[in-house]
């Protein structure tokens, strides 16, 4: 199945 | 003391209209440049991103760079309560512990001005890397917006393919299976109907339709919208305001694991 990635896996925090 | 007239007040209650489902509370900062918002959603898997420049207001005042934390839920009632035609006023002090609307009628007969209360809002302020999109498909806001809502009622997810022939949206569930396909340069409305494709490299992702619909609420405010999409990375929403400014959403996508 498919799973929902976070936007924190790809973003950084600044 | 910062002070910013929007002579098109209902820019702004367009603007808290595509953001109030999507975010609980968020900072508005206030800097020379105008007023920009960057704030996830609780689930941290979609951001809003949003910028209002300081020359789409008529006068835009702002001494000293401030953070307005403003509960939505609250701003938008507030936002429900001017009209279309007014003009709608925001300020506040340099320091400030309320921030002031006011609405103005357009022959300035009636004057309502509205003090909200603001919060210390610990926001998380995330960087967005410059990315090479493989994909950047532009098509009218309204075509998006009944994408989502036809493929929203045969399934949870849409899968964005996008190569040479166009781009295809797809979604499945218990009942079956539904596709949309766009030619590039199809005309679809009147005006501003285009869909343009620039593709580098086809690509196919798939994304959480709940958050999509959420985006779309963004549909008033632009005739078109930017979807730019990358293999296994968040996409970008786009949708760009005449004179003012835009308002950008990111959602990251759901991969196989």
């Amino acid at each position: 199945g498919l799973t929902q990635k976070s936007l924190k896996d790809f973003f950084s925090t600044a | 003391m910062f002070e910013a007239r929007l002579v098109q007040g209902s820019l702004m209650k367009k603007f808290m209209e595509a953001i109030k489902d999507l975010v609980k509370e968020a900072n508005w900062d206030c800097t020379g440049t105008g007023i920009s918002l960057q704030a996830m959603d609780t689930s941290h898997v979609s951001l809003v991103s949003l910028l209002l420049r300081s020359d789409g207001f008529d006068p835009y005042r702002c001494d000293r760079n401030i953070s307005l934390g403003i509960n939505m839920e609250s701003m938008a009632k507030i936002m429900k309560c001017a009209s279309n035609d007014d003009v709608i006023t925001i300020r506040s002090e340099d320091h400030p512990d309320n921030v002031t609307f006011v609405f103005e009628s357009p022959n300035q007969e009636k004057v309502c001005d509205y003090e909200m209360k603001l919060m210390d809002i610990d926001s998380e302020h995330l960087g967005i890397p410059d990315t090479e999109y493989d994909a950047i498909i532009s098509m009218p806001a309204s075509e998006f917006q009944r994408i989502c809502r036809d493929l929203s009622n045969i399934g949870d997810s849409v899968k964005i393919t996008c190569n040479k022939d166009g781009v295809q949206f797809s979604a499945q569930g218990d009942t079956g299976i539904g596709k949309i396909a766009l030619k590039q340069n199809a005309v679809i409305d009147k005006e501003d109907g285009q869909v343009s494709i620039e593709l580098n490299d086809p690509v196919s992702l798939t994304f959480a339709l709940r958050y999509l619909t959420f985006f779309t609420k963004a549909t008033p405010l632009a005739s078109t919208v930017t979807l730019s999409v990358s293999a296994k990375n968040p996409v970008a929403v786009e949708y760009r305001v005449d004179d003012i400014g835009y308002i950008r959403y990111y959602l990251a996508p759901k991969i196989e694991e």
